[in-house]
């Protein structure tokens, strides 16, 4: 077989983001060459899987790991999945506020628990037990998200981080009552 | 929401999604990057992760879709990404990355753009957001 590998960020972008934020779509990301590389190693896919989301992790500019969105009260409530497709295991963790990388959290569920899916407090004890990274949750909490949640609250609205295109009929200058402008550049 | 999936030289695939969740969402929301099938999916055949609308993309399993459209009805990859992207999602908005166990790469969203980056062996690779 061949090797291959696809990444993705958030689903939506605003047509009107500045180029100089363009930056990640005109060249390779440097997570993408660490896939590659594993891959061009003889490394197994899931290792690949693993070590790229890691990077997009600790890279504020994603809403994962560090400059994830906030709750309604302000905290993080992170999330993450893996899968092996090679006899279909998989692992997944949700509410994680400490966890530094939460995607190595559900690989660790997926390898040495009994369970394929770990939440809130148990996901947490779970981690330490294990010996991840832990980070004070003011590590993942950036100043551009904590403006966002703030126009969010004004407006008594969830801000996603996609936008739907104009061809859907939705105008381009407002989107569920707010300037399409305030929604995660995600 | 960042994701990956990917297909090493002995055919295995592999997928992983993390995310954040929405802006001002309600303590507790879990959206369908946990959900194994929703968010993400692999098997011997094929690897998706998928970003956008989480409601939509779960009411969708959207992820498990692509890999049963090529399953069970034989699609291809390409054409199983774009099937569920324009069929299943009904009126939500998402978007995908895939890869196939024969080392193919596809992905396909209903949004304004994603952000999304695919290499393979041959040579092949680009960077994009837009359509």
């Amino acid at each position: 077989s061949k090797w291959a590998i696809a990444v993705h960020g958030g689903a939506g972008v605003d047509p009107n983001l500045p180029l100089e934020r363009q930056g990640g779509g005109n060249a390779p990301p440097p997570c993408l060459a660490a896939g590659i590389a594993a891959l061009q190693s003889g490394e197994p896919a899931v290792d690949a899987v693993e070590l790229v989301v890691r990077e997009m992790e600790s890279d504020p500019f994603f809403n994962a790991g560090r400059g994830s969105v906030l709750t309604r009260n302000g905290t993080v409530e992170m999330e993450a999945s893996i899968m092996d497709g090679n006899g279909r295991l998989c692992g997944a963790v949700s509410g994680v506020s400490t966890v530094k990388n939460p995607i190595s959290l559900a690989r660790l569920v997926m390898e040495r628990s009994p369970h394929s899916y770990l939440a809130f407090q148990g996901a947490e004890e779970f981690a330490r037990q294990q010996g991840v990274e832990i980070m004070d949750e003011s590590y993942f909490i950036t100043e551009a998200n904590v403006s966002m949640l703030k126009l969010a609250k004004q407006a008594n609205s969830i801000l996603y981080d996609y936008k739907v295109p104009d061809t859907f009929g939705v105008s381009a200058v407002l989107m569920n009552g707010l300037p399409i402008a305030i929604y995660a550049p995600e | 929401t960042v994701g990956c999936t990917a297909v090493d030289k002995y055919g295995r695939c592999a997928a992983a999604t993390s995310t954040g969740g929405l802006m001002n969402k309600i303590n507790g929301r879990i959206g369908d990057s946990p959900l194994i099938g929703s968010g993400t999916y692999a098997c011997r055949d094929c690897a998706v992760s998928c970003t956008g609308e989480g409601e939509a993309i779960i009411r969708a399993t959207l992820a498990r879709d692509v890999a049963a459209l090529m399953e069970y009805k034989g699609m291809g990859l390409k054409e199983a990404v774009d099937c569920a992207i324009k069929e299943k999602l009904d009126k939500g908005f998402a978007g995908l990355i895939a890869v196939s166990a024969k080392g193919e790469v596809a992905y396909g969203f209903n949004t304004s753009g994603m952000f999304r980056a695919c290499a393979d062996e041959d040579g092949f690779m680009e960077v994009a957001i837009w359509e």
